[in-house]
Protein backbone atom coordinates (compact mmCIF):
# COMPACT_ATOMS: atom_id res chain seq x y z
CA UNK A 1 0.00 0.00 0.00
CA UNK A 2 3.04 2.42 0.58
CA UNK A 3 4.68 1.97 -2.41
CA UNK A 4 8.49 3.04 -2.93
CA UNK A 5 8.33 7.09 -3.57
CA UNK A 6 9.21 10.26 -1.94
CA UNK A 7 8.07 11.32 1.34
CA UNK A 8 5.90 13.93 1.67
CA UNK A 9 2.83 15.10 3.69
CA UNK A 10 0.51 13.13 1.82
CA UNK A 11 2.66 9.91 2.45
CA UNK A 12 2.26 10.67 6.50
CA UNK A 13 -1.58 11.23 6.36
CA UNK A 14 -2.31 7.92 4.43
CA UNK A 15 -0.16 6.32 7.73
CA UNK A 16 -1.93 8.16 9.96
CA UNK A 17 -5.45 7.04 8.46
CA UNK A 18 -3.93 3.09 8.26
CA UNK A 19 -3.26 3.53 11.90
CA UNK A 20 -6.33 5.31 13.02
CA UNK A 21 -8.49 2.81 10.65
CA UNK A 22 -6.47 -0.06 12.63
CA UNK A 23 -7.94 1.53 15.94
CA UNK A 24 -4.74 2.62 17.33
CA UNK A 25 -6.41 5.86 18.25
CA UNK A 26 -6.24 9.19 16.93
CA UNK A 27 -3.56 10.60 19.51
CA UNK A 28 -1.18 7.77 19.27
CA UNK A 29 -1.75 7.49 15.27
CA UNK A 30 -0.58 11.51 15.60
CA UNK A 31 2.10 11.02 17.46
CA UNK A 32 3.89 7.89 15.57
CA UNK A 33 3.08 10.02 12.37
CA UNK A 34 4.92 13.01 14.11
CA UNK A 35 7.89 10.61 15.06
CA UNK A 36 8.21 9.99 11.58
CA UNK A 37 7.69 13.19 10.44
CA UNK A 38 10.71 14.20 12.34
CA UNK A 39 12.92 11.61 11.43
CA UNK A 40 12.44 12.55 7.43
CA UNK A 41 13.42 16.24 8.45
CA UNK A 42 16.64 14.87 10.19
CA UNK A 43 17.00 12.87 7.34
CA UNK A 44 17.14 9.46 8.74
CA UNK A 45 14.46 8.48 6.50
CA UNK A 46 14.82 9.10 2.68
CA UNK A 47 12.35 6.97 0.80
CA UNK A 48 8.82 5.34 1.65
CA UNK A 49 10.15 2.17 1.71
CA UNK A 50 12.20 3.70 4.66
CA UNK A 51 9.06 4.88 6.00
CA UNK A 52 7.50 1.65 6.05
CA UNK A 53 10.66 -0.33 7.73
CA UNK A 54 10.64 2.72 10.16
CA UNK A 55 6.93 2.48 11.11
CA UNK A 56 7.10 -1.55 11.72
CA UNK A 57 10.25 -1.30 13.98
CA UNK A 58 8.79 1.50 16.00
CA UNK A 59 5.42 0.20 16.55
CA UNK A 60 7.47 -3.46 17.18
CA UNK A 61 9.40 -1.63 19.59
CA UNK A 62 6.13 0.10 21.66
CA UNK A 63 5.27 -3.45 21.72
CA UNK A 64 8.11 -4.82 22.90
CA UNK A 65 8.25 -8.55 23.23
CA UNK A 66 5.89 -11.11 23.35
CA UNK A 67 5.07 -12.58 26.79
CA UNK A 68 3.50 -15.73 26.27
CA UNK A 69 0.93 -17.69 28.80
CA UNK A 70 3.33 -20.14 30.69
CA UNK A 71 2.73 -22.22 33.60
CA UNK A 72 4.92 -21.63 36.58
CA UNK A 73 5.14 -22.28 40.45
CA UNK A 74 2.47 -24.81 42.59
CA UNK A 75 -0.07 -26.50 40.91
CA UNK A 76 -2.32 -26.13 40.18
CA UNK A 77 -1.95 -23.12 37.99
CA UNK A 78 -5.12 -21.23 38.79
CA UNK A 79 -5.97 -18.60 35.59
CA UNK A 80 -9.37 -16.38 36.19
CA UNK A 81 -10.87 -14.98 33.00
CA UNK A 82 -12.61 -11.71 32.55
CA UNK A 83 -14.17 -9.05 29.94
CA UNK A 84 -17.17 -7.49 29.06
CA UNK A 85 -19.97 -9.36 27.30
CA UNK A 86 -20.00 -11.56 24.06
CA UNK A 87 -15.97 -11.06 23.68
CA UNK A 88 -15.37 -14.72 23.87
CA UNK A 89 -14.53 -15.75 27.21
CA UNK A 90 -16.02 -18.79 26.99
CA UNK A 91 -14.49 -19.87 23.63
CA UNK A 92 -11.00 -18.62 24.89
CA UNK A 93 -11.41 -20.95 27.95
CA UNK A 94 -12.24 -23.80 25.65
CA UNK A 95 -9.35 -23.01 23.47
CA UNK A 96 -7.01 -22.93 26.24
CA UNK A 97 -8.05 -26.00 28.05
CA UNK A 98 -7.99 -28.19 24.82
CA UNK A 99 -3.93 -26.88 24.28
CA UNK A 100 -3.29 -27.37 28.25
CA UNK A 101 -4.33 -30.86 27.57
CA UNK A 102 -2.64 -31.79 24.51
CA UNK A 103 0.61 -30.28 26.78
CA UNK A 104 -0.19 -33.68 29.09
CA UNK A 105 -2.23 -31.69 32.19
CA UNK A 106 -4.85 -32.31 33.79
CA UNK A 107 -7.41 -29.33 33.43
CA UNK A 108 -10.98 -28.70 35.69
CA UNK A 109 -13.25 -25.63 34.15
CA UNK A 110 -15.29 -23.81 36.53
CA UNK A 111 -18.54 -22.91 35.27
CA UNK A 112 -18.53 -19.26 37.37
CA UNK A 113 -20.86 -17.61 34.91
CA UNK A 114 -23.87 -18.71 36.82
CA UNK A 115 -25.87 -15.76 35.58
CA UNK A 116 -26.54 -15.92 31.40
CA UNK A 117 -28.59 -18.32 29.77
CA UNK A 118 -27.12 -21.68 29.22
CA UNK A 119 -23.88 -20.24 29.92
CA UNK A 120 -23.25 -23.85 31.70
CA UNK A 121 -24.46 -25.78 29.09
CA UNK A 122 -22.12 -23.99 26.56
CA UNK A 123 -19.33 -24.70 28.95
CA UNK A 124 -20.73 -28.25 29.64
CA UNK A 125 -19.81 -28.96 25.59
CA UNK A 126 -16.45 -27.54 25.40
CA UNK A 127 -15.27 -29.80 28.72
CA UNK A 128 -16.70 -32.80 27.20
CA UNK A 129 -15.10 -31.65 23.85
CA UNK A 130 -11.79 -31.05 25.17
CA UNK A 131 -11.66 -33.57 27.92
CA UNK A 132 -11.53 -30.87 30.92
CA UNK A 133 -13.18 -31.81 33.65
CA UNK A 134 -16.01 -29.45 34.96
CA UNK A 135 -16.66 -27.79 37.95
CA UNK A 136 -20.33 -26.06 38.12
CA UNK A 137 -23.23 -25.79 40.65
CA UNK A 138 -26.62 -24.63 39.53
CA UNK A 139 -27.51 -21.78 37.42
CA UNK A 140 -28.49 -18.60 39.88
CA UNK A 141 -26.07 -19.84 42.46
CA UNK A 142 -22.73 -17.96 43.82
CA UNK A 143 -19.96 -17.49 41.44
CA UNK A 144 -17.39 -17.06 43.88
CA UNK A 145 -18.81 -20.79 45.37
CA UNK A 146 -18.27 -22.29 41.92
CA UNK A 147 -14.55 -20.74 41.84
CA UNK A 148 -13.55 -22.14 45.89
CA UNK A 149 -14.91 -25.65 44.89
CA UNK A 150 -12.72 -25.71 41.44
CA UNK A 151 -10.05 -24.62 43.32
CA UNK A 152 -10.61 -27.25 46.05
CA UNK A 153 -11.50 -30.11 43.50
CA UNK A 154 -7.64 -28.92 41.93
CA UNK A 155 -6.20 -29.45 45.07
CA UNK A 156 -7.66 -32.21 46.33
CA UNK A 157 -6.87 -34.29 42.70
CA UNK A 158 -3.41 -32.98 41.55
CA UNK A 159 -4.99 -31.36 39.12
CA UNK A 160 -2.61 -29.01 36.63
CA UNK A 161 -4.83 -26.08 35.56
CA UNK A 162 -8.17 -24.56 36.86
CA UNK A 163 -9.70 -22.44 34.68
CA UNK A 164 -12.65 -19.71 35.49
CA UNK A 165 -15.03 -18.67 33.44
CA UNK A 166 -17.04 -15.63 34.82
CA UNK A 167 -19.95 -13.77 33.11
CA UNK A 168 -19.41 -11.31 30.67
CA UNK A 169 -19.96 -7.83 32.95
CA UNK A 170 -19.93 -4.28 31.92
CA UNK A 171 -16.72 -2.49 33.86
CA UNK A 172 -19.57 0.61 34.36
CA UNK A 173 -21.27 -1.86 36.62
CA UNK A 174 -20.00 -1.13 40.08
CA UNK A 175 -22.00 -4.38 41.66
CA UNK A 176 -20.73 -6.42 39.35
CA UNK A 177 -17.13 -5.40 39.41
CA UNK A 178 -17.54 -5.69 43.19
CA UNK A 179 -18.91 -9.55 42.39
CA UNK A 180 -15.94 -10.11 40.77
CA UNK A 181 -13.38 -8.95 43.51
CA UNK A 182 -15.49 -11.01 45.59
CA UNK A 183 -14.33 -14.59 43.16
CA UNK A 184 -10.68 -13.02 43.37
CA UNK A 185 -10.60 -12.95 47.04
CA UNK A 186 -12.36 -16.13 47.37
CA UNK A 187 -10.17 -17.47 45.26
CA UNK A 188 -7.20 -16.51 47.18
CA UNK A 189 -8.79 -18.06 49.82
CA UNK A 190 -8.86 -21.62 48.94
CA UNK A 191 -4.95 -21.07 47.14
CA UNK A 192 -3.16 -17.78 48.46
CA UNK A 193 -1.13 -17.90 45.14
CA UNK A 194 -4.17 -18.14 42.97
CA UNK A 195 -5.15 -16.95 41.00
CA UNK A 196 -1.81 -16.82 38.98
CA UNK A 197 -3.54 -15.66 35.72
CA UNK A 198 -5.89 -13.17 35.41
CA UNK A 199 -7.00 -12.69 32.18
CA UNK A 200 -8.42 -10.37 30.32
CA UNK A 201 -10.54 -11.24 26.76
CA UNK A 202 -10.56 -8.40 24.32
CA UNK A 203 -12.74 -8.06 21.54
CA UNK A 204 -10.52 -6.63 18.42
CA UNK A 205 -14.05 -5.22 16.74
CA UNK A 206 -13.89 -2.86 20.19
CA UNK A 207 -12.92 0.44 19.47
CA UNK A 208 -11.30 2.62 22.10
CA UNK A 209 -13.85 1.75 25.10
CA UNK A 210 -11.01 -1.14 25.10
CA UNK A 211 -8.86 0.97 26.93
CA UNK A 212 -11.39 1.63 29.31
CA UNK A 213 -12.31 -2.01 29.77
CA UNK A 214 -8.54 -2.78 30.59
CA UNK A 215 -8.06 0.39 32.76
CA UNK A 216 -11.46 -0.51 34.70
CA UNK A 217 -10.54 -4.27 35.19
CA UNK A 218 -7.26 -3.69 35.97
CA UNK A 219 -8.17 -1.28 39.04
CA UNK A 220 -10.79 -4.10 39.88
CA UNK A 221 -8.11 -6.98 40.29
CA UNK A 222 -5.20 -6.84 38.29
CA UNK A 223 -5.00 -7.71 35.10
CA UNK A 224 -1.33 -10.08 33.90
CA UNK A 225 -2.56 -10.81 30.49
CA UNK A 226 -4.85 -9.91 27.72
CA UNK A 227 -6.43 -12.61 25.25
CA UNK A 228 -7.67 -10.59 21.87
CA UNK A 229 -9.95 -12.66 20.21
CA UNK A 230 -12.03 -12.46 16.52
CA UNK A 231 -8.87 -11.09 14.63
CA UNK A 232 -10.28 -13.33 11.68
CA UNK A 233 -12.11 -10.63 10.75
CA UNK A 234 -11.35 -7.41 9.43
CA UNK A 235 -10.34 -5.22 12.82
CA UNK A 236 -6.99 -4.73 13.41
CA UNK A 237 -7.23 -4.63 17.02
CA UNK A 238 -4.83 -1.44 17.17
CA UNK A 239 -5.71 -0.01 20.38
CA UNK A 240 -3.33 -2.68 22.14
CA UNK A 241 -0.81 0.46 21.81
CA UNK A 242 -2.44 2.27 23.66
CA UNK A 243 -2.67 -0.67 25.98
CA UNK A 244 0.67 -1.15 26.37
CA UNK A 245 1.84 2.37 26.38
CA UNK A 246 -0.93 2.89 29.45
CA UNK A 247 -0.82 -0.55 31.51
CA UNK A 248 2.18 -2.32 30.20
CA UNK A 249 -0.16 -5.24 30.44
CA UNK A 250 1.06 -8.09 27.69
CA UNK A 251 -1.65 -9.25 24.97
CA UNK A 252 -0.77 -12.97 25.60
CA UNK A 253 -3.02 -14.96 22.81
CA UNK A 254 -5.13 -14.06 20.18
CA UNK A 255 -8.31 -15.66 18.94
CA UNK A 256 -8.19 -16.29 15.43
CA UNK A 257 -11.70 -18.47 14.57
CA UNK A 258 -14.43 -19.91 16.72
CA UNK A 259 -13.00 -23.67 16.43
CA UNK A 260 -11.21 -25.33 19.22
CA UNK A 261 -7.56 -24.96 17.07
CA UNK A 262 -8.15 -21.49 16.59
CA UNK A 263 -5.62 -19.55 19.44
CA UNK A 264 -1.96 -18.57 19.01
CA UNK A 265 0.29 -17.18 20.67
CA UNK A 266 0.44 -13.30 20.60
CA UNK A 267 3.21 -12.20 17.97
CA UNK A 268 4.12 -8.83 17.78
CA UNK A 269 6.22 -9.48 14.47
CA UNK A 270 2.84 -10.46 13.06
CA UNK A 271 0.99 -8.52 14.57
CA UNK A 272 2.42 -5.53 13.04
CA UNK A 273 3.04 -6.96 9.43
CA UNK A 274 -1.09 -7.70 9.81
CA UNK A 275 -1.93 -4.45 10.72
CA UNK A 276 -0.31 -3.12 7.46
CA UNK A 277 -2.25 -5.99 4.95
CA UNK B 1 -15.70 19.47 27.68
CA UNK B 2 -15.87 19.76 23.93
CA UNK B 3 -17.86 23.00 24.21
CA UNK B 4 -14.55 24.14 26.35
CA UNK B 5 -12.28 23.24 24.22
CA UNK B 6 -14.32 25.47 21.59
CA UNK B 7 -14.77 28.39 23.81
CA UNK B 8 -10.69 29.02 24.14
CA UNK B 9 -10.64 28.65 20.62
CA UNK B 10 -12.91 31.41 19.88
CA UNK B 11 -12.02 33.75 23.28
CA UNK B 12 -10.97 36.44 21.13
CA UNK B 13 -14.94 36.76 19.76
CA UNK B 14 -17.40 38.28 21.36
CA UNK B 15 -20.81 38.83 20.81
CA UNK B 16 -21.61 40.43 17.61
CA UNK B 17 -19.71 38.94 14.61
CA UNK B 18 -19.27 36.18 12.27
CA UNK B 19 -17.22 33.02 12.65
CA UNK B 20 -14.45 33.27 10.86
CA UNK B 21 -12.95 30.23 8.68
CA UNK B 22 -9.32 29.98 10.72
CA UNK B 23 -11.94 29.96 14.11
CA UNK B 24 -13.74 27.58 12.49
CA UNK B 25 -10.56 25.38 11.25
CA UNK B 26 -9.44 25.56 14.44
CA UNK B 27 -12.31 23.87 16.10
CA UNK B 28 -13.03 21.71 12.96
CA UNK B 29 -9.97 20.01 14.72
CA UNK B 30 -10.98 19.87 18.13
CA UNK B 31 -14.21 18.36 16.57
CA UNK B 32 -12.79 15.61 14.84
CA UNK B 33 -10.60 14.51 17.71
CA UNK B 34 -13.70 14.04 19.26
CA UNK B 35 -14.98 12.06 16.66
CA UNK B 36 -12.24 9.61 16.55
CA UNK B 37 -12.19 9.67 19.71
CA UNK B 38 -15.86 8.75 19.71
CA UNK B 39 -15.14 5.66 17.63
CA UNK B 40 -16.98 7.33 14.34
CA UNK B 41 -14.79 6.01 11.54
CA UNK B 42 -12.58 8.21 9.42
CA UNK B 43 -14.05 8.72 6.25
CA UNK B 44 -17.03 9.20 7.81
CA UNK B 45 -15.72 11.84 10.12
CA UNK B 46 -13.82 13.86 7.11
CA UNK B 47 -16.88 14.03 5.07
CA UNK B 48 -18.80 15.20 8.12
CA UNK B 49 -15.91 17.72 9.16
CA UNK B 50 -16.75 18.93 5.41
CA UNK B 51 -20.38 19.14 5.97
CA UNK B 52 -20.41 21.20 9.32
CA UNK B 53 -17.63 23.65 7.79
CA UNK B 54 -20.46 24.64 4.93
CA UNK B 55 -22.87 25.47 8.08
CA UNK B 56 -20.56 27.10 10.04
CA UNK B 57 -18.01 29.53 8.51
CA UNK B 58 -19.52 33.00 7.73
CA UNK B 59 -22.33 32.34 10.59
CA UNK B 60 -23.30 35.13 12.75
CA UNK B 61 -22.48 34.14 16.00
CA UNK B 62 -25.67 34.53 18.37
CA UNK B 63 -26.05 36.31 21.54
CA UNK B 64 -27.87 33.56 23.69
CA UNK B 65 -25.03 31.63 23.27
CA UNK B 66 -21.17 31.43 23.17
CA UNK B 67 -19.38 30.90 19.94
CA UNK B 68 -17.81 27.59 21.12
CA UNK B 69 -21.24 26.65 22.79
CA UNK B 70 -22.49 27.74 18.98
CA UNK B 71 -20.73 25.36 16.94
CA UNK B 72 -21.26 22.54 19.60
CA UNK B 73 -25.31 23.32 18.47
CA UNK B 74 -24.37 23.14 15.06
CA UNK B 75 -22.27 19.88 14.87
CA UNK B 76 -25.03 18.10 17.93
CA UNK B 77 -27.64 19.26 15.50
CA UNK B 78 -26.40 18.13 12.43
CA UNK B 79 -25.23 14.58 14.38
CA UNK B 80 -28.89 13.94 15.26
CA UNK B 81 -29.89 14.85 11.45
CA UNK B 82 -27.41 12.40 9.93
CA UNK B 83 -28.49 9.83 12.96
CA UNK B 84 -32.34 10.53 12.86
CA UNK B 85 -34.61 8.72 10.35
CA UNK B 86 -38.43 8.17 9.65
CA UNK B 87 -38.77 4.81 9.26
CA UNK B 88 -38.05 3.50 13.25
CA UNK B 89 -40.67 1.01 13.77
CA UNK B 90 -40.64 -2.22 12.69
CA UNK B 91 -42.73 -3.15 9.69
CA UNK B 92 -45.26 -5.50 9.83
CA UNK B 93 -46.14 -7.45 6.72
CA UNK B 94 -49.34 -7.18 4.91
CA UNK B 95 -49.85 -10.93 5.08
CA UNK B 96 -49.02 -12.33 8.55
CA UNK B 97 -46.91 -13.72 9.77
CA UNK B 98 -44.54 -11.02 10.07
CA UNK B 99 -40.72 -12.26 9.59
CA UNK B 100 -37.62 -11.03 11.31
CA UNK B 101 -34.35 -12.12 10.96
CA UNK B 102 -31.51 -10.63 13.16
CA UNK B 103 -27.94 -11.08 12.03
CA UNK B 104 -24.26 -9.74 12.70
CA UNK B 105 -20.92 -10.77 14.17
CA UNK B 106 -20.49 -13.23 16.41
CA UNK B 107 -21.31 -11.97 20.53
CA UNK B 108 -22.70 -8.88 19.42
CA UNK B 109 -25.88 -9.42 21.04
CA UNK B 110 -28.40 -11.01 18.81
CA UNK B 111 -29.85 -14.42 20.81
CA UNK B 112 -30.46 -11.67 23.27
CA UNK B 113 -32.49 -9.26 21.21
CA UNK B 114 -34.52 -11.62 20.05
CA UNK B 115 -36.01 -12.62 22.79
CA UNK B 116 -36.06 -8.73 24.03
CA UNK B 117 -37.92 -7.91 20.86
CA UNK B 118 -39.93 -11.02 21.39
CA UNK B 119 -41.17 -9.45 24.72
CA UNK B 120 -41.82 -6.21 23.53
CA UNK B 121 -43.96 -7.97 20.93
CA UNK B 122 -45.84 -9.82 23.48
CA UNK B 123 -46.52 -6.81 25.01
CA UNK B 124 -48.03 -5.05 22.37
CA UNK B 125 -50.64 -8.35 22.17
CA UNK B 126 -49.01 -9.96 19.28
CA UNK B 127 -48.03 -13.84 19.18
CA UNK B 128 -44.16 -14.14 18.48
CA UNK B 129 -42.57 -17.55 17.68
CA UNK B 130 -39.21 -17.57 18.52
CA UNK B 131 -36.43 -19.67 15.99
CA UNK B 132 -33.33 -21.57 17.31
CA UNK B 133 -32.03 -21.15 13.64
CA UNK B 134 -28.02 -20.90 15.22
CA UNK B 135 -26.77 -24.52 15.23
CA UNK B 136 -23.29 -24.23 15.61
CA UNK B 137 -22.62 -22.34 18.95
CA UNK B 138 -22.15 -24.50 21.55
CA UNK B 139 -25.93 -24.40 23.40
CA UNK B 140 -27.04 -21.68 21.32
CA UNK B 141 -30.21 -23.98 21.26
CA UNK B 142 -30.56 -24.24 24.38
CA UNK B 143 -29.99 -20.23 25.33
CA UNK B 144 -32.94 -19.02 23.13
CA UNK B 145 -35.00 -22.28 24.38
CA UNK B 146 -34.42 -21.06 28.01
CA UNK B 147 -35.34 -17.31 26.97
CA UNK B 148 -38.26 -18.36 25.36
CA UNK B 149 -39.40 -20.34 28.58
CA UNK B 150 -38.45 -17.44 30.72
CA UNK B 151 -41.11 -15.00 28.21
CA UNK B 152 -43.53 -18.35 27.94
CA UNK B 153 -43.03 -17.82 24.40
CA UNK B 154 -42.83 -20.81 21.56
CA UNK B 155 -39.64 -21.14 20.47
CA UNK B 156 -39.02 -23.25 17.37
CA UNK B 157 -35.99 -25.58 17.47
CA UNK B 158 -34.46 -28.88 15.76
CA UNK B 159 -31.35 -31.35 16.93
CA UNK B 160 -31.92 -33.25 14.31
CA UNK B 161 -30.33 -31.34 11.60
CA UNK B 162 -27.69 -29.05 10.74
CA UNK B 163 -29.38 -26.62 8.34
CA UNK B 164 -30.91 -23.43 9.17
CA UNK B 165 -32.52 -23.18 6.27
CA UNK B 166 -34.70 -26.20 6.47
CA UNK B 167 -35.59 -25.27 10.17
CA UNK B 168 -36.37 -21.60 9.35
CA UNK B 169 -38.84 -22.54 6.70
CA UNK B 170 -40.12 -25.16 8.86
CA UNK B 171 -40.87 -22.89 11.69
CA UNK B 172 -42.66 -20.51 9.37
CA UNK B 173 -44.94 -23.39 8.41
CA UNK B 174 -45.49 -23.83 12.38
CA UNK B 175 -46.13 -20.31 12.31
CA UNK B 176 -48.61 -20.36 9.66
CA UNK B 177 -50.51 -23.42 11.56
CA UNK B 178 -50.47 -22.32 14.80
CA UNK B 179 -51.66 -18.87 14.04
CA UNK B 180 -48.24 -16.64 15.11
CA UNK B 181 -47.83 -13.66 13.50
CA UNK B 182 -44.47 -12.44 14.34
CA UNK B 183 -41.51 -14.99 13.55
CA UNK B 184 -38.30 -14.24 15.07
CA UNK B 185 -35.17 -15.66 13.68
CA UNK B 186 -32.26 -15.75 15.67
CA UNK B 187 -29.03 -16.47 13.30
CA UNK B 188 -25.27 -17.78 14.63
CA UNK B 189 -23.10 -14.93 14.67
CA UNK B 190 -20.76 -14.68 11.44
CA UNK B 191 -17.59 -12.58 9.67
CA UNK B 192 -18.79 -10.75 6.47
CA UNK B 193 -15.95 -12.24 4.91
CA UNK B 194 -16.91 -16.28 5.27
CA UNK B 195 -18.78 -16.58 2.08
CA UNK B 196 -20.33 -19.53 2.61
CA UNK B 197 -22.09 -18.22 5.54
CA UNK B 198 -23.09 -15.70 4.03
CA UNK B 199 -24.75 -17.47 1.12
CA UNK B 200 -26.18 -19.26 3.86
CA UNK B 201 -27.68 -16.11 5.66
CA UNK B 202 -29.30 -14.96 1.52
CA UNK B 203 -30.54 -18.86 1.17
CA UNK B 204 -32.52 -18.08 4.43
CA UNK B 205 -33.96 -14.84 3.10
CA UNK B 206 -34.91 -16.39 -0.17
CA UNK B 207 -36.81 -19.01 1.32
CA UNK B 208 -38.85 -17.02 3.90
CA UNK B 209 -38.49 -13.62 3.09
CA UNK B 210 -38.30 -11.56 6.04
CA UNK B 211 -40.23 -8.09 6.19
CA UNK B 212 -37.33 -7.29 8.18
CA UNK B 213 -33.72 -8.00 8.25
CA UNK B 214 -32.44 -6.43 11.55
CA UNK B 215 -28.23 -5.81 11.67
CA UNK B 216 -27.42 -6.88 15.17
CA UNK B 217 -24.26 -4.24 16.10
CA UNK B 218 -21.94 -3.50 19.22
CA UNK B 219 -22.12 0.33 20.46
CA UNK B 220 -18.45 -0.83 21.31
CA UNK B 221 -17.56 -1.56 17.91
CA UNK B 222 -14.84 0.70 16.41
CA UNK B 223 -13.39 1.47 12.93
CA UNK B 224 -14.78 -1.93 11.43
CA UNK B 225 -18.47 -1.01 11.93
CA UNK B 226 -18.44 0.49 8.12
CA UNK B 227 -16.44 -2.49 6.45
CA UNK B 228 -19.03 -4.61 8.51
CA UNK B 229 -22.49 -2.80 7.88
CA UNK B 230 -21.20 -2.41 4.27
CA UNK B 231 -20.20 -5.74 3.39
CA UNK B 232 -23.66 -7.17 5.78
CA UNK B 233 -25.96 -4.35 3.59
CA UNK B 234 -24.10 -4.68 0.53
CA UNK B 235 -24.16 -8.64 0.49
CA UNK B 236 -27.98 -9.57 2.25
CA UNK B 237 -29.65 -6.41 2.43
CA UNK B 238 -30.56 -5.04 5.52
CA UNK B 239 -33.72 -2.93 7.08
CA UNK B 240 -33.09 -2.02 10.03
CA UNK B 241 -30.06 -2.09 12.90
CA UNK B 242 -29.73 -2.51 16.71
CA UNK B 243 -27.40 -1.41 18.50
CA UNK B 244 -26.87 -3.26 21.84
CA UNK B 245 -25.03 -2.86 25.06
CA UNK B 246 -25.57 0.83 25.33
CA UNK B 247 -25.90 0.55 29.19
CA UNK B 248 -21.93 0.89 28.68
CA UNK B 249 -20.26 3.88 28.63
CA UNK B 250 -18.66 3.48 24.92
CA UNK B 251 -19.12 6.44 23.15
CA UNK B 252 -20.78 5.07 20.35
CA UNK B 253 -19.26 7.11 17.45
CA UNK B 254 -20.39 3.37 15.40
CA UNK B 255 -24.02 4.71 15.86
CA UNK B 256 -22.98 7.14 12.91
CA UNK B 257 -20.79 5.72 10.75
CA UNK B 258 -23.31 2.09 10.40
CA UNK B 259 -26.05 4.61 9.52
CA UNK B 260 -23.74 6.89 7.11
CA UNK B 261 -22.24 3.82 5.36
CA UNK B 262 -25.89 2.08 5.46
CA UNK B 263 -28.24 4.80 5.14
CA UNK B 264 -30.52 2.36 7.04
CA UNK B 265 -32.12 3.67 10.47
CA UNK B 266 -31.04 2.86 13.93
CA UNK B 267 -34.31 1.19 15.10
CA UNK B 268 -33.28 0.00 18.91
CA UNK B 269 -31.30 0.21 21.45
CA UNK B 270 -29.66 -2.63 23.95
CA UNK B 271 -29.28 -1.40 27.33
CA UNK B 272 -28.59 -4.22 29.64
CA UNK B 273 -28.54 -8.02 29.98
CA UNK B 274 -32.34 -8.16 30.90
CA UNK B 275 -34.85 -9.43 28.77
CA UNK B 276 -36.64 -5.85 29.21
CA UNK B 277 -33.91 -3.96 28.52
CA UNK B 278 -34.42 -2.42 24.79
CA UNK B 279 -35.52 0.67 23.79
CA UNK B 280 -36.55 2.50 20.54
CA UNK B 281 -33.59 4.60 19.36
CA UNK B 282 -33.44 8.83 19.92
CA UNK B 283 -30.76 10.42 17.86
CA UNK B 284 -30.62 13.09 20.14
CA UNK B 285 -29.11 11.58 22.82
CA UNK B 286 -26.95 9.34 21.31
CA UNK B 287 -25.65 12.77 19.56
CA UNK B 288 -24.66 13.86 22.68
CA UNK B 289 -23.17 10.87 23.90
CA UNK B 290 -20.80 11.10 20.63
CA UNK B 291 -19.88 14.26 21.46
CA UNK B 292 -18.74 13.32 24.63
N1 LIG C 1 -14.66 -15.39 14.56
C1 LIG C 1 -14.38 -15.56 15.86
N2 LIG C 1 -15.40 -15.74 16.72
C2 LIG C 1 -15.09 -15.92 18.02
C3 LIG C 1 -13.75 -15.91 18.50
N3 LIG C 1 -13.80 -16.13 19.84
C4 LIG C 1 -15.10 -16.26 20.18
N4 LIG C 1 -15.88 -16.16 19.07
C5 LIG C 1 -17.34 -16.22 18.99
O1 LIG C 1 -17.87 -15.12 19.69
C6 LIG C 1 -19.13 -15.47 20.24
C7 LIG C 1 -19.14 -15.18 21.73
O2 LIG C 1 -18.24 -16.07 22.36
P1 LIG C 1 -18.39 -16.48 23.89
O3 LIG C 1 -17.26 -17.38 24.19
O4 LIG C 1 -19.76 -16.96 24.18
O5 LIG C 1 -18.18 -15.06 24.57
P2 LIG C 1 -18.29 -14.71 26.10
O6 LIG C 1 -17.32 -13.62 26.38
O7 LIG C 1 -18.11 -15.92 26.94
O8 LIG C 1 -19.77 -14.18 26.20
P3 LIG C 1 -20.62 -13.89 27.53
O9 LIG C 1 -20.34 -14.98 28.48
O10 LIG C 1 -22.02 -13.85 27.07
O11 LIG C 1 -20.15 -12.56 28.04
C8 LIG C 1 -19.34 -16.95 19.91
O12 LIG C 1 -20.14 -17.02 18.75
C9 LIG C 1 -17.96 -17.44 19.62
O13 LIG C 1 -17.93 -18.55 18.76
C10 LIG C 1 -12.69 -15.69 17.55
O14 LIG C 1 -11.49 -15.64 17.86
N5 LIG C 1 -13.07 -15.53 16.25
N1 LIG D 1 -24.86 -5.15 29.10
C1 LIG D 1 -25.48 -5.63 28.01
N2 LIG D 1 -25.23 -6.88 27.63
C2 LIG D 1 -25.87 -7.35 26.54
C3 LIG D 1 -26.79 -6.57 25.79
N3 LIG D 1 -27.26 -7.35 24.77
C4 LIG D 1 -26.65 -8.54 24.89
N4 LIG D 1 -25.82 -8.55 25.97
C5 LIG D 1 -24.94 -9.61 26.45
O1 LIG D 1 -23.96 -9.82 25.46
C6 LIG D 1 -23.54 -11.19 25.48
C7 LIG D 1 -23.70 -11.76 24.09
O2 LIG D 1 -25.08 -11.83 23.79
P1 LIG D 1 -25.68 -12.93 22.81
O3 LIG D 1 -27.14 -12.65 22.71
O4 LIG D 1 -25.26 -14.30 23.23
O5 LIG D 1 -24.92 -12.54 21.48
P2 LIG D 1 -25.04 -13.23 20.06
O6 LIG D 1 -24.91 -12.17 19.03
O7 LIG D 1 -26.28 -14.05 19.96
O8 LIG D 1 -23.76 -14.14 20.03
P3 LIG D 1 -23.43 -15.27 18.94
O9 LIG D 1 -24.67 -16.03 18.71
O10 LIG D 1 -22.34 -16.04 19.54
O11 LIG D 1 -22.98 -14.51 17.74
C8 LIG D 1 -24.39 -11.86 26.54
O12 LIG D 1 -23.65 -11.87 27.73
C9 LIG D 1 -25.58 -10.95 26.66
O13 LIG D 1 -26.19 -11.02 27.93
C10 LIG D 1 -27.03 -5.21 26.21
O14 LIG D 1 -27.79 -4.44 25.62
N5 LIG D 1 -26.35 -4.81 27.32
MG1 LIG E 1 -19.35 -16.76 28.37
MG1 LIG F 1 -26.48 -16.05 19.54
Amino acid sequence: VLLNRKIDDSTLDEIEEILITSDVGAESATEIADLLRSKVRAGEIRSSDDVTTCLKGEMTALLGRSQPLVLFGERPFVILTVGVNGVGKTTTIGKLASRFIAEGNSVIIAAADTFRAAAIEQLEIWARRTGADLVKHQSGSDPAAVAFDAVEAAKSRGTDVVIIDTAGRLHTKSPLMEELKKINRVIKKALPDAPHEILLVLDATTGQNALRQVRIFNEAVGITGIALTKLDGTAKGGIIFAIKKEVGIPVRLIGIGEGVDDLKDFSTEDFVTALFE
Amino acid sequence: SLSDKLDSIFRKLKGRGLLKEEDVDAALKEIRLALLEADVNFKVVKEFIRHIREKAVGKEVLESLSPGQQVVKIVHDALCELLGATNTRIQLAPNPPTVIMMIGLQGSGKTTTTAKLARFFKKEGRRPLLVAADLQRPAAIDQLATLGKQLDLPVFLSRETKDPVAVSEEALKRAKLDGRDIVLIDTAGRLHINEDLMVELKRIKEKVSPREILLVADAMTGQDAVTMAKSFNDQIGIDGIILTKMDGDARGGAALSIRNITGKPIKFIGTGEKIDMIEPFYPDRVAGRILG
